[in-house]
């Protein structure tokens, strides 16, 4: 058996919306120490690599490893029906084929329950090595965001050019172009509006605005995102879940033709 | 003109 309950569901809510544009099915991985996924989208561009510790959760049980084929297009349908502050149960019963959800609210007077029939699913596995990057970006989340969705508006890619004073994000075409430039903060009152930037070289990449734009569905989950680079190399964006994981996404670049 | 590279290009499936 399988069971995992979360006092604030509403994380969960939101795991899911931050995958969901990227990926609609994807194998759920639920060992003791917690829960993990990886997939990529069907291009084969961009991968999410999702972690959900065991330690998170109010109560965590798994008596055995699972993997457990799920439509997130679905989950994230039913997710919608839960309020905003209810306590969240998933559940997968020894020979089942569906995962239950049961939401409580706080009162603990309205108790809902569905179940999503699981999927078989062909999962494909990359190997991704723990990287030294050259530069590491930390900005807010919101200022990430509005960027990405300033920068599709001019043009498919965007360059993000990265030196130890500031980062630059610029893109280009058909209408013009255009760039935004955020140096490093030298003192900020809160450090979730901070930008900072660790760099042993500086970088200039480029990437499909698209993929960026997807990744942004996952920034309610964290005030800040880390953006780590190296030439020639995927990038990483990186939100946190609270103290209990993170959800990583990969890109890779374009290159001159 | 720029072409976007895959993932498969840079890790190892397993």
């Amino acid at each position: 058996m399988f069971e995992a309950r979360l006092a604030q569901g509403s994380i969960f809510a939101k795991v899911i919306e931050g995958l969901r544009e990227l990926v609609t099915e994807a194998t759920w991985e639920c060992s003791g120490n917690g829960i993990t996924l990886q997939a990529m989208d069907s291009s084969h561009v961009a991968l999410v690599s999702l972690v959900l510790r065991s330690d998170g959760f109010e109560t965590y049980r798994c008596d055995r490893n699972m993997s457990l084929g799920i439509s997130l297009t679905s989950m994230s349908k039913v997710l919608k029906m839960m309020g905003k502050d209810d306590t969240l149960t998933i559940r997968v019963n020894d020979d089942s084929d569906a995962i239950v959800l049961s939401m409580e609210s706080q009162n603990q007077e309205e108790f809902a329950e569905y179940e999503l029939r699981l999927m078989d699913l062909d999962s494909e596995h990359l190997g991704i090595p723990d990287t030294d990057y050259s530069c590491v970006v930390k900005m807010p989340s919101t200022k990430f965001s509005r960027i990405c969705r300033d920068m599709a508006i001019l043009g498919d890619s965007v360059t993000i050019c990265s030196t130890k004073d500031g980062v630059k994000f610029g893109a280009k075409g058909d209408v013009g172009q255009g760039s935004i430039r955020l140096n490093q903060s030298t003192n900020v009152d809160k450090e979730e509006d901070a930008v900072s930037i660790e760099l042993r070289e500086a970088v200039a990449l480029t990437f499909a605005v698209r993929y960026l734009n997807m990744f942004c569905k996952a920034a309610p989950l964290s005030n800040q995102v880390n953006l780590s680079m190296s030439e020639d190399t995927p990038l990483m964006c990186e939100f946190k879940v609270g103290d209990m994981g993170h959800i990583r996404f990969y890109l890779a670049p374009k290159i001159e033709d | 003109k720029q072409q976007q590279q895959t993932l498969s290009s840079f890790y190892h499936y397993g």
